[in-house]
């Protein structure tokens, strides 16, 4: 039996806004802990994590663990139509995703299970030299400077400042912001502009985001709920040299 | 001269 409830649908909304840009299909699995998802892109660009432990959830049943495997649009197309201050329930039957939305009125929509074209990625495990947290808010309005400029942006840390610099056929844009945390390593990348902003959809998740930053290696951003019961994490190939 | 990666060299 699963069962799970949401005294409001912000966090699954904010997650799904951004997990149905980057992929079509998930898998769910859950057990006792909570809920998880792993799920790479079609052209293997962009890896996602997401794991809502079940003290997250106000009530939570899991006596044996499931895999649900849904199509991301159908549940998105459903989570758009709860209202904020909505209850949400999660549960299963033979072959159905089954979301209840109480508020005014009891709404129920089922998703059909499907058949997985391939099987969910295991997060790898990537050695960063830096880390570091800044304001969501600050790294989203980054991005859309950016986005005057060029379609890549090169991220960067150093042990005083995070730069986000971008440079165009009619200019250029430099952004600096000092983090007040402790780098002691110097990194570098360039990333699609574009797959920085499908993770920026769930922007309701998390006030802060984490950085890691290599050289030529992947990001990895990281959403994490103050009262860390819940993550949604990605990492993203970065743009380089031929 | 510039080209996006993939993330298989890490799984």
């Amino acid at each position: 039996m699963f069962k799970a409830e949401l005294s409001n649908p912000n966090i699954l909304k904010t997650s799904f806004e951004a997990i149905s840009a980057i992929v079509d299909e998930i898998q769910f699995q859950t057990d006792s802990e909570g809920l998880r998802l792993d799920a790479l892109d079609r052209g293997h660009i962009t890896f996602l994590h997401l794991d809502l432990k079940a003290s997250l959830f106000d009530e939570y049943i899991c006596d044996e663990p499931e895999k649900i495997n849904i199509d991301t649009d159908e549940f998105m197309k459903v989570l758009k139509r709860s209202k904020s201050d909505d209850r949400v329930l999660l549960s299963l039957d033979e072959g159905n995703l089954i979301i209840t939305f109480e508020g005014q009125a009891k709404r129920t929509f089922k998703i059909r299970l499907i058949d997985m074209e391939y099987e969910p990625a295991t997060p790898p495990a990537i050695e960063y030299p830096t880390e570091f947290s800044i304001p969501f808010d600050l790294f989203k309005n980054s991005i859309n400077d950016i986005d005057i400029y060029s379609d890549k942006v090169s991220l960067s840390v150093d042990s005083e400042k995070f730069k986000a610099f971008a440079t165009g056929e009619f200019g250029e844009v430099n952004i600096e912001f000092i983090h007040g945390e402790s780098v002691k390593e110097e990194a570098s990348s360039v990333f699609s502009l574009e797959k920085i902003s499908e993770m920026l959809k769930a922007d309701k998740f998390s006030d802060n985001v984490t950085l890691s930053i290599g050289n030529d290696m992947p990001l990895t951003l990281s959403l994490k709920m103050i009262s860390e019961e819940g993550e949604l994490r990605f990492l993203l190939a970065p743009r380089i040299e031929n | 001269k510039e080209k996006q990666s993939s993330l298989d060299a890490f799984f």
